[in-house]
């Protein structure tokens, strides 16, 4: 099959209003920078002359949008209304054959650089011959050496703590979540709870019939405000 | 939300997607990203032309008898029966893959499990991948309608998807013949960014419908 590639980096109220040319540029030269790199690393043959598998080629993608502060997710991700990064990542395969999880996907991340990574390390491990084995732990290779951590066996969603301790044991980047802030997202959390607060008074003043705040704190008709 | 669907030369659909989630979301609030069959979905399985059943990707490659002399011309379209020298027509066998990422409101994509519902319309409404991605995500489509009269007023049943459809053709021994990849990508809203490399390695990039 001729390997293909195709990324995005998010949808929504997008309009020519709201994307002004300057910030079209921006996400022009990132959306080919990105899309160049990560073609080529599905064309070139790894060292052992394999060619890389569609998991390994759709992480690496990710992994560079996930870098990106352009983007909502990793670094410049959105933040909660208490003002936190909770980040969240999937990944799934078609062939069933050689990962039986197919799919798996983590939520309520703050810590891990690259949550694409954690995702696809769940769908590797823990699952082609542990799936329904139920087996509590794991002999893991990760950054301090042989470990043993819990398994993450055939389950296909891991959130929180449980899933940081696995991100850790598999040796893979941990932040500080400042790490993710950036100053255009933190900007746009405020005006978003700005924005609610002022709509609920003005309704509240009977202009829209109390208790239904016209504006909301995720969504502008005014900019683009990630959906997620 | 940023997201991407690859497949390699094995022919195996795989799609990653990754986000911040919504922005000024309830602290603890889970999307659509993370959660199965709503903003994310891929899958294969085996169409067997002129009423036999159609498989799915667990059961075996179905071995056909007889050696096929001729290959699917376009195996994107409904592919043609083979005469081999016998009375009754061959059967063809295909492998149908899809792989999708989702990226706008998830509350509405979890509502309508968007991406389960692509490869449900492809698989068991028989469509391509692209009409069935267009029918969940593109204009007036399944997501736009969750939103009812809230459409355009919070955000609601916006979104696009982008996505990849591959087709394998085996021959009567079960051999890969002929396979053939689409890139699928649609969107309801004002705008996706997107970028893709079509079948000559050339990349493109767009936000709009026409930019």
């Amino acid at each position: 099959t001729q390997p293909r590639i195709i990324i995005h980096g998010g949808a929504g109220n997008i309009r020519p209003e709201t994307m002004p040319p300057e910030r079209y540029q921006l996400f022009r030269a990132s959306l080919l920078t990105i899309i160049s790199k990560s073609h080529r690393f599905l064309l070139n043959p790894l060292p052992d002359g394999s060619l890389p598998t569609a998991l390994d080629s759709a992480t690496y993608a990710v992994t560079l949008l996930e870098d990106d502060p352009l983007y909502n997710a990793g670094r410049g991700a959105v933040f909660t209304r208490d003002g936190i990064n909770e980040l969240e990542a999937s990944i799934m395969i078609t062939n069933p054959t050689r990962w039986p999880k197919r799919g798996v996907g983590v939520s309520g991340l703050r810590r891990v650089k690259n949550p694409i990574k954690l995702a696809a390390e769940l769908l590797k491990r823990g699952g082609q011959d542990l799936v329904g084995k139920g087996v509590a732990v794991e002999d893991v290779e990760g950054a301090e050496g042989r470990l043993n951590v819990p398994s993450a066996q055939g389950h296909t969603h891991l959130h929180g703590a449980a899933a940081e301790q696995l991100a850790e044991a598999y040796g893979l980047e941990l932040v500080d979540p400042s790490y993710f802030w950036t100053k255009d997202r933190w900007e746009q959390h405020r005006r978003g709870l700005e924005r609610e607060k002022a709509m609920a008074e003005l309704t509240c003043s009977g202009l829209h019939g109390c208790g239904t705040p016209a504006g909301t704190a995720s969504w502008s008709s005014d900019e683009f405000i990630p959906q997620g | 939300t940023v997201g991407a669907v690859v497949v390699d030369a094995y022919g195996t659909v795989c799609v990653a997607t990754s986000t911040g989630g919504l922005t000024n979301k309830l602290t603890g609030r889970i999307g659509d990203t993370p959660t199965v069959g709503a903003g994310f979905w891929a899958e294969e399985w085996l169409e067997e032309l002129e009423g036999q059943k159609a498989g799915s990707s667990s059961c075996p490659a179905v071995v056909l008898s007889g050696a096929l002399k001729g290959l699917v011309a376009d195996c994107l379209s409904t592919p043609r029966m083979y005469q081999l020298g016998s009375s009754s027509p061959k059967r063809v066998v295909t492998k149908r893959a899809i792989a999708v990422s989702g990226t706008g409101n998830g509350d509405s994509f979890l509502r309508t499990t968007a991406a389960r519902t692509v490869g449900a319309i492809a698989q068991f409404g028989k469509e391509s991948g692209a009409v069935a991605l267009t029918k969940v995500t593109g204009p007036g489509g399944e997501l736009q309608r969750s939103a009812g009269d809230r459409w355009g007023k919070t955000g609601e049943g916006e979104g696009g998807m982008i996505g990849i459809e591959c087709i394998v053709v085996y021959d009567g021994d079960g051999n890969a013949v002929e396979s053939r990849s689409e890139i699928l990508q649609d969107f309801n809203c004002g705008g996706m960014l997107r970028a893709w490399v079509d079948e000559q390695g050339v990349a493109f990039m767009r936000v709009f419908r026409k930019d």
